[in-house]
């Protein structure tokens, strides 16, 4: 079973795009897949078309100990099941402060009903920052995807991420590797994008192969901006469904065979 | 001396983009403006050239009460001032967890040094979530001013942003008012953008007069997406200085000019 955080603290890089993409093109390539929402804004949810309303179960409910995940994922597709939440994670952050198992409640959750969590893959799709829910999808997962805007910000935003995430190998789960890095809404001809990547792979390449990121590559396929990636969600569905021949069906395709690929290593 | 608190929980919708540009448009126009960046990220000190190294005071020290805020301001430009940020102010939302006065820490920093605070504009660049800092910002400022992407997420969020604005007005800041909704990264000719546009204007018309959004506005001025807004924070200029006669200049000039527009009511 393949656990992955797709991460990164920086806002509107397309986390959570590449979350569902990922799990759908999973999903239909065979593999049993569970998208695991850590953000109150739920949007991977909606993507889904799986909006908590009212008493449905959500991540909320596993943080705070009142269900077990068996009872909150709902199945969005075939091979295609989601953990959603809402915005009562919010309360989450601060509910946890005190308690002893702060950053491992989600692994102790998962691990609780693996018995009965026969997935291939396990996605969790995270909030724009570094606090609790993320560090507790890090300490649950043993592979990191970080989307990557080819954008000033997101370099500079890049050295703290990898610095959480050996911090979360050094005291919490030994074994996380950064797996790679995506790079989305990806302007093809613009010398920012350009220069970024370069920076990008430099900085890979003089990483001590002793880092969670030692071994970590950018991915060969980009995902190009492209309107349609945007129009999918509010018809609930994902892009190979809403417009499977468009560039940004192309790419994820692309990214999900570059994904399977690695299988043998992990 | 208005307070105008620039948030929006969704992340990279532009928020830091339209603070800065909008700060160094009005200093240009020759009023006198502090920026207070309320990111841990530091993305707006960052794009004004003030980085927080070493011992730079930041606002993580005026959340912890070792420094006032005159300490802590920098000029970055004429009548340009910042009051920066850095990876330590990301410790500031579980360090006032138990402190009473949690919500107005920041209020009571400005009032305590508004003799020595002659400015005509305070904006606050919030980060992508609605904890404590965005919280702090709204306690502080009279007015909100919230750049949105046209895209599905963005609608679908804003109801939970204008309610956390009403909370905060019941509770704790009566004055708050919503000003306008700045659309950015605006892609001009697709139909998501202008769907997106007619909802959000037909939500704001159906608004009832006595919310703290009874009288916002869609602002005419949009901001298109134009590549050299992204590039010109690797310079730390604004776009003003940065290319003067692009899209982006021209958009953002259109901005600061409402947004003087509407100082005889503020
Ligand atoms: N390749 C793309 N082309 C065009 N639009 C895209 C692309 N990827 C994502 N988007 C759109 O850009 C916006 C940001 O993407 P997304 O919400 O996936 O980012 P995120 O990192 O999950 O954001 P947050 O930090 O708020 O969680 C969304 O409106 C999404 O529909
Ligand atoms: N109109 C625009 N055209 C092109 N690029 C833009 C535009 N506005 C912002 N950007 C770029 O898009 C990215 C997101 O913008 P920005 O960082 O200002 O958003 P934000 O809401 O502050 O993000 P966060 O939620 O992480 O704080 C940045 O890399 C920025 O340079
Ligand atoms: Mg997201
Ligand atoms: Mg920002």
């Amino acid at each position: 079973m393949r656990r992955i955080a797709v991460m990164n603290q920086k806002g509107g890089v397309g986390k959570t795009t590449t979350t569902v993409n990922l799990a759908a093109g999973l999903a239909r390539q065979g593999r049993s897949v569970c998208l695991i929402d850590l953000d109150p804004q739920g949007h991977a949810s909606l993507h889904l078309g799986v909006e908590a309303l009212g008493g449905t179960p959500t991540m909320y409910q596993v943080f705070s100990g009142t269900k077990i995940l068996d009872d909150v994922r709902q199945m969005a597709a075939p091979n295609l099941w989601v953990a959603p939440s809402d915005l009562d994670l919010a309360a989450t952050e601060l509910e946890l402060v005190d308690a002893s198992n702060r950053e491992i409640v989600l692994r102790e959750a998962i691990d609780a009903s693996v018995a009965n969590f026969p997935f291939d893959y396990i996605l969790f799709d995270c909030p724009p920052s570094l606090g609790v829910l993320t560090i507790n999808a890090l300490t649950a997962a043993r592979e990191v995807l970080i989307p990557l805007q080819p954008h000033f910000f997101a370099l500079q935003g890049l050295s703290k991420l990898l610095e959480t995430t050996a911090l979360v190998t050094r005291r919490l789960n030994r074994d996380l590797r950064v797996t790679g890095i995506a790079l989305c809404l990806f302007e093809t001809g613009t010398r920012l994008a350009a220069d970024v990547t370069d920076d990008l792979r430099s900085f890979l390449d003089q990483s001590d192969a002793d880092t969670p990121w030692g071994n970590a590559q950018v991915f060969d396929s980009r995902i190009r901006r492209n309107i349609k990636l945007a129009e999918a969600p509010s018809f609930a569905q994902s892009i190979f469904d809403y417009a499977p021949k468009c560039a940004g069906a192309v790419d994820y395709t692309a990214l999900v065979e570059e994904v399977i690929a690695c299988e043998e290593q992990n």
